[in-house]
This record gives structure tokens, sequence and C-alpha cells, in this order.
């Protein structure tokens, strides 16, 4: 309990600095492989134009991520947790200052792969964004409370595969309503371009709702 | 670290159990949704009339997973771990004086879908598999590469939707290979039936090689 303490403190630390540098800042969670860097990749070419961007990017091992988001042009801070299961506020402080993002940016924080550690622990980001695939089962929401009941928005992804699989959507929503009545659910596909305007147009409404 | 010490000993005590038992154990781990239940679900199915099983059930919440696989008439204890995010030797020492399962028995520890923690925690099994989906991306065992390095198996499961991806077998084959040299790997479906018989021989080995 004495972690949670700390990393509340130093929470308070980054939001501060978020008001200052006035980011609006995005923290992206989600089982691995549900499809959070897929989403940046198309997300980061989309705002780019209109929007400055900045990513820090959280993995236990490897840059793979970092160099795939690099591409877009956008500046990309990886930040290796080694046996860490979840970015605590104090490494995206230290990933802060290497990324010395422009005032006005939207900050996309992409957390480890864990759809239970990283529920616990503030970044100060503005905007809790959890993302659950089709490809999961519809009772991630029930069976992962803790996750999605702190979840602002949760998209459900890879919906290109739903003809593929034996997924109930009803029950997939209702599980997500169960948990996180409030949350808004988009569902979205990167492949085929479902619900990738929508999600555009709720980024820029938390954009300028914060800065 | 005083935690995992006292997990290390705890594991030893269930060991010890396992071997006056007489049991063979499995401990199977994954993200959320690789598919550890519905494997389950086929694999109880199918052994139940040659070998005893038994089946002890991790999850943050719900008992969704014991209820199904009760289904197929095998004995099946439900662990709940709250905010928890990996089973534990101790509850598992618990979860064994409710399941008492007979002597020769092949025991299933299901974990809670989490690619990194569970790694951790040593429940005092035989054998660690690891099932990582063709829905997850090529790359899951270099970005997590704590759980499967110290996998005995590696399944690469849902390989029915293999047509419907953009999955490249070869990279996740090498993918493997990188982190875990040693470990099996057998590629299955439960929807197609693909590689369930060999996994099945491979528990009948595990089995005569333990019991
Ligand atoms: N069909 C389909 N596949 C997708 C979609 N989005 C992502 N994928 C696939 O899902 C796999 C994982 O995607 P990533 O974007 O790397 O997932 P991630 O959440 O960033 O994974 P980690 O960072 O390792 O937790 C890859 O094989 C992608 O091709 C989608 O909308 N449709
Ligand atoms: N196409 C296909 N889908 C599968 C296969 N195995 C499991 N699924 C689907 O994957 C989803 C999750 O399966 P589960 O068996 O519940 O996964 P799990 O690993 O037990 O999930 P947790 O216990 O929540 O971590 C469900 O929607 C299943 O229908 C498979 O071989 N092929
Ligand atoms: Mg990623
Ligand atoms: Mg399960």
């Amino acid at each position: 309990q004495r972690v949670l303490a700390k990393n509340e403190r130093l929470a308070e630390r980054n939001r501060a600095f978020f008001l200052g540098r006035k980011l609006s800042v995005v923290n992206l969670m989600s089982s691995p492989g549900s499809g959070k860097t897929c989403l940046l990749e198309r997300t980061l070419t989309e705002l780019r134009p209109h929007v400055d961007v900045a990513v820090l990017e959280g993995d236990q091992e490897t840059s793979n991520d970092a160099a795939r988001l690099r591409q877009t042009g956008a500046p990309v801070v990886q930040i290796n947790t080694g046996t860490g299961c979840h970015l605590e506020a104090d490494m995206v402080w230290r990933g802060l200052s290497q990324l010395d993002p422009p005032a006005g940016s939207t900050l996309f924080i992409e957390n480890v792969g864990n759809l239970v550690c990283p529920a616990l622990f503030d970044l100060g980001e503005h905007a809790r964004v959890v993302l659950f695939s089709v490809t999961e089962g519809e009772d991630k929401p029930v069976k992962y409370p803790h996750m999605f009941r702190r979840a602002d928005l949760v998209l459900l992804t890879k919906t290109d595969l739903l003809p593929y699989l034996e997924f109930d959507l009803d029950r997939a929503h209702s599980s997500i309503t169960e948990v996180a009545p409030d949350a808004e659910v988009l569902q979205l596909s990167t492949k085929s371009g479902e619900g990738v305007d929508a999600w555009v147009q709720w980024l820029k409404r938390l954009s300028r709702e914060t800065v």
C-alpha cells in the first residue's frame, strides 16, 4: 500500500506538468496483443497534420513498438519495465524529460499489455482507454473488473474478424455495462477502418476539454 | 523479494503433497482470452475416460470458467484473487484441501490471464504450459520474455483463424525459439481439432513420467 500512496503523489506531480505544458494525456491499456500499437499507428497518421502528438511506450522488453510508431514521424520514447508488469508515475516523469513534448500536444501512453496491474497505478492521465478485442471472449470485463471499472472509454477492437468468430456483441456490451456503466464504448477495426473516425473525434474532443 | 522467498517455500510444500498423492500437475498460463478454458473443456472430455482429472481455476473475479469446466463432470475448485494478478502457492494449497483430488490424477491449474506476473510464482507444478494465440501478434514471446523463458511447452492457439489474419508463423516460431529454445511447441485449435491429439499425448507422457 505504501507503493500506491507514493505513486499517487507522483501522479499529482505528473498532472501538474501536464497542466503546465497544456498536454492532453491518454493512457492506453489492454491485454497483450489487443491492438494498442496498430491503433496508435493509424491514429498518429490521422492526427499529425492537425495536432502535435507524442508517445511514451511501455513494454517489459524490446523497443519493437516504439520502432513501429516512429515510422509515423511522431516523437516516441520507449520505457522498458524489465520484470515489471505496469507503468508507474515516476517512469512517466523520467520519460517526459526525454520526450519534451511541445505545448498543446496530445500525449499517448501505451501501457504494458496487462488487464490487471496497470489499473491500480495512476499516471496523471486525463483519460483511461481500455482496448478489448473480439478475439478474447465476451466476458473479459466481468472477469477483470478493476481495469474496466476505471475506464473512461472502452474500445472493442478487431471487429473485422467478427464474421469468423462466435462472438456475441450484445453479451460483450452488457458485460461492459455491468462493470463500467459510465464508460463510453466504440467498436473499431484498424484493418477495415470501422470506428476510427469516431475515435479521432473523441480524441479531438478530449483535447479541447483539457488543453 | 521476501514475497518470492516465502512463495518458494510454500511451492516446496505443494510439491511434497503432489508427490504424496501421485499427482501430475500442469500450470496453464496466457494472456486473457488466449483459450485456456476452451482447451481445458476439450481436454477434460478427452481425458476423463482414461485418467482421473481435477482443476484449480484462478481468476480475479467470477466463477464463469469453473462453471464451464464443471459441465465436463470434472471436479473444479474456483480461486478468486480479487485485485491479485496471479495465483500463489498458498492459494493452491488451500484449493487442494477443498478439491481433494484422487491419487494418480492429472491436476490442471488455470492461472489468472496475465503474461507477466504468474511467471514469477512457482506453484510446485511439474509442467508450465504457456498459450499464445495467433490473434495476439507474432512478437509476444520477445516482448514478454519472462513468461516464455520458463515454459516447458508453448501452445500456439486458434490456428483455425490463420486464413483471416496477417500472421507470420515462421516469425512466431523464431520469436519463441529466441526466448525459449528448449520449449516444445504445438499448434492447435479447439475449434478445428488441429493439434488436440498431440496435446493429449503430451499430457499422457507427462503423467507417465511424474506419477
Ligand atoms: N484483424 C485485425 N487484426 C488486428 C487489428 N488490430 C491489431 N491487429 C493484430 O493484432 C496483433 C497485435 O496488435 P498490436 O497492435 O501489436 O497489439 P498491442 O496491444 O500493441 O500488443 P502489446 O503491445 O504487445 O500488448 C497484430 O498481429 C495485429 O496485426 C484489427 O483491427 N483487425
Ligand atoms: N476461433 C477460435 N476461437 C477460440 C479458440 N479457443 C478459444 N477461442 C475463443 O477465444 C475466446 C476466449 O477463450 P477462453 O477459453 O475463455 O480463454 P481463456 O484463456 O480461458 O480466458 P481467461 O480465462 O479470461 O484468461 C472465446 O471467445 C473462445 O470462443 C480456438 O481454437 N479457435
Ligand atoms: Mg503494442
Ligand atoms: Mg479461462
